[in-house]
């Protein structure tokens, strides 16, 4: 829905 | 080779119930200090993260790194053929097909075997850092789960603003608005509905009641329930479990409009 954030944005891929 | 051996399988039982909603296929990581999960939903707006530590088993072996992918349908089908009391035992070999649940019972001569096939499971690891939260919020595990459930049927969304000594959480829907505040409660006599709240400067930020409804299948692993929060970062929802084991869920927040 809109304005929901995915966790990509906080925690990097490792 | 991996063999664990859990006292009661109910842990296990709840642990794959509490997180079946949220994500399929995942793997169960198992090194010589535990067993660990991390697991991203299907639109990444939520992530799973178990540590069941070795001291949780007893006993617990596991020589060597060893990845269990693992179906959670498939997994809920066979732990649900445990009866809770029972001793649970896990076992796969060094590079497993199948991983074994034996289940037995302490009082029955009774022992059940089952084996549940493995998937090769390719998946994305996150690094969390280390955090320190400005809220921390800690209460019982089923008032988190009401005041959820009791918002979702007003809005898809919930604020959660804590400010000193109170927390409160407030929804605006379309039939109506809903606000519920706690305050700092502690009682000797009923330490199980003790709320405590860690302030280090207020925080407000917006989540979708969706996934924490889904969170809140965990209630039955822990009486009480810890909430993380900081502006701008993902909340955390811990359940904390015995021998420093937790279950954890993150989940994003949304932007206001």
């Amino acid at each position: 829905s809109s304005g929901q954030r995915t966790l990509g944005l906080f925690f990097k891929k490792i | 080779m991996l063999e664990a051996r859990l006292e009661q399988a109910s842990i296990l039982k709840k642990v794959v119930d509490a997180i079946k909603d949220l994500v399929q296929d995942c793997n169960f990581d198992c090194n010589d200090s535990g067993i660990a999960l991390q697991a991203m939903d299907n639109s990444h707006v939520a992530l799973v993260s178990m540590m069941l530590k070795s001291d949780t088993f007893s006993p617990f072996r596991c020589d060597r790194n060893i990845a269990l992918g693992i179906n959670l349908n498939s997994f809920q089908k066979v732990l649900r053929c445990a009866q809770n009391e029972d001793i649970l035992t896990l076992k796969a070999d060094d590079s497993p097909d199948v991983v074994s649940l034996v289940f037995e019972s302490s009082e029955q001569d009774r022992i059940s075997e089952y084996d549940i096939k493995l998937m090769d499971i390719d998946q994305e690891h996150l690094g969390i850092p280390d955090t320190e939260y400005a809220a921390t919020i800690t209460m019982p595990s089923g008032e988190f789960q009401r005041i959820c459930r009791d918002l979702s049927a007003l809005s898809e969304s919930v604020a959660i603003e804590a400010e000193k000594n109170a927390v409160k959480f407030v929804c605006n829907g379309d039939i109506g608005n809903g606000a519920i505040s706690l305050r700092n409660h502690s009682s000797v006599e009923k330490p199980e509905q003790n709320v405590n709240i860690e302030l280090s400067e207020p925080v407000a930020l917006t989540f979708s009641l969706k996934y924490l409804v889904n969170f809140c299948k965990a209630s039955g692993l822990s009486g009480s329930v810890k909430l993380c929060l900081s502006n701008e970062v993902p909340l955390l929802v811990e359940y904390e479990l015995a021998s420093n084991s937790y279950l954890r869920f993150y989940l994003a927040p949304k932007i206001g409009d």
